[in-house]
């Protein structure tokens, strides 16, 4: 039974790409099949996890607008049970070629369903905003993860977030669950990061993930070199807080 | 004579809304006639600058949809010389109500016209993406800033975004600029902040601003009580920084 989860938030640098990698890395080390999908143009996903984009001949844009299939579009990675369906900057175009196709938001469900029985889990990385794309994802999905920095701007943007995924449970995806809120970046030596992170768990509860992502010099190095950070130094903080939150969601779900 | 900028980077959390509250607070201290647009749904440039949201009746929203003169929707702000056109979460779906519009990449140009001489100084705050208003806000603009942060995928963005600036130089807004490459969010401890600021000066030149934003922790602060950082502290790294910013831009205007 595959779990599909989407990394979502429409402010931007929150984490939703460093969160998608190393999860799913962190899963994939745990045995569990997994595929990354990129659905942001950045192509962030792709080339964190080493693809280069010259050798990347279709991506998600040929599988929405060319309806090649999924399967045919996915890399390996040095994961044995890691694969990534990677981006390109074509996908910019994606928003506007959908607008006009009847039932354009679930376009991405029904490219998604023949490979469901393929994998344990997937993880979409979505770009920041609540465009087409990311509703895309939020249609095609079991469950949604929402990386917050514990920053001012990230705080007031959670409460339209959560509005707009109550939309889609309402009207397109009644299935749909809010697996947690999990804070990134957090520097414990910043009286605001502190702050802000009391009043997020004060309010949101046990909607807040146990685990915290600290902000740590190795995942940003990791990217650089296009690796997760749990195959650049496995001893690292930021190696640790990834595969705790892994364990912490195969918890949730009762797979441990 | 007006010089009307715009800040772009699609790449998100890079410090545009940072950098233009700063830069247009700066500007107003030094009395130079500044009006910052807020042309982001998520609307942080005017939360950051302690606008409530709910006392917002008509945002820029308002202006490109229903055709609201865009002075009849200007807030004062706590600094004299220093008034804000608001957005709204609206503006979300003025992407999709704008795309049917003949010569719809000008709407934005034609709503400026009017106030122009008004103001010295008008800065554009987009939101992270390519979309119908980022270009409209380049196409209404001068000159452009480009926040990068000093990390991989910020990096690795810059090619796509000068791309896009170059299109829209040639087909819509021949006169468009680029002002600078800002580095901002630099932290010297980091090894990896280091090496990706001397290759981005390497390989951009005199592209990139002489002066560098540094992490500090004053600038999140600020935001959160509504206020911009020379008002929160102005004996802060983060304020003289953007008043040094801001010194830098006059001198390239010759306006010192
Ligand atoms: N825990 C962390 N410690 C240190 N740096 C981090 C951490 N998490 C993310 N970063 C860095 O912060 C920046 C923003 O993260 P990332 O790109 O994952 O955010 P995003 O939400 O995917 O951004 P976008 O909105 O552009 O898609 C990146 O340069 C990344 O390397
Ligand atoms: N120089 C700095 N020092 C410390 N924190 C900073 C600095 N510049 C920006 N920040 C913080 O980093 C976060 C991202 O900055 P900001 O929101 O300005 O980026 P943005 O590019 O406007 O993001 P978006 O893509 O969502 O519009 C904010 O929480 C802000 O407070
Ligand atoms: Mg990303
Ligand atoms: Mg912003």
């Amino acid at each position: 039974m595959c779990i599909v989860y989407s990394i979502v938030n429409q402010k931007g640098g929150v984490g939703k790409t460093t969160s998608a990698i190393n999860l799913a890395a962190s899963l994939a080390v745990l045995e569990f099949k997994t595929l990354l999908i990129d659905l942001d143009p950045q192509a962030n996903s792709t080339t964190g996890l080493g693809i280069n984009l010259q050798n990347v001949y279709h991506s998600i844009y040929n599988c929405l607008v060319d309806k090649i299939p999924l399967q045919n579009i996915i890399h390996e990675t040095e994961l044995k049970f890691l694969q990534i369906a990677p981006a390109h900057i074509d996908l910019v175009g994606a928003q506007l070629e959908l607008t006009d196709i009847k039932d354009r938001e679930l376009i991405f469900k029904q490219i998604m369903e023949p490979i469901l029985n393929l994998y344990d889990f997937i993880i979409i990385d979505c770009s920041p905003s609540l465009g087409l794309l990311t509703v895309n994802a939020l249609v095609a999905s079991h469950k949604v993860i929402i990386p917050v920095q514990c920053e001012y701007f990230a705080l007031e943007g959670l409460g339209q977030l959560l509005n707009t995924i109550k939309i889609i449970q309402q009207r397109l995806n009644p299935e749909l669950v809010i697996e947690g809120i999990l804070l990134t970046m957090l520097d414990s030596r910043l009286r605001l990061n502190n702050q802000i992170t009391s009043e997020i768990r004060n309010h949101f509860e046990s909607l807040v993930f146990e685990n915290i992502i600290n902000r740590n010099s190795k995942i940003s190095e990791a990217q650089s070199v296009g690796k997760p950070v749990i195959l650049y130094d496995v001893d690292s903080k930021g190696a640790a807080n990834y595969m705790n939150l892994a364990k912490e969601i195969l918890q949730k779900n009762n797979l441990t």
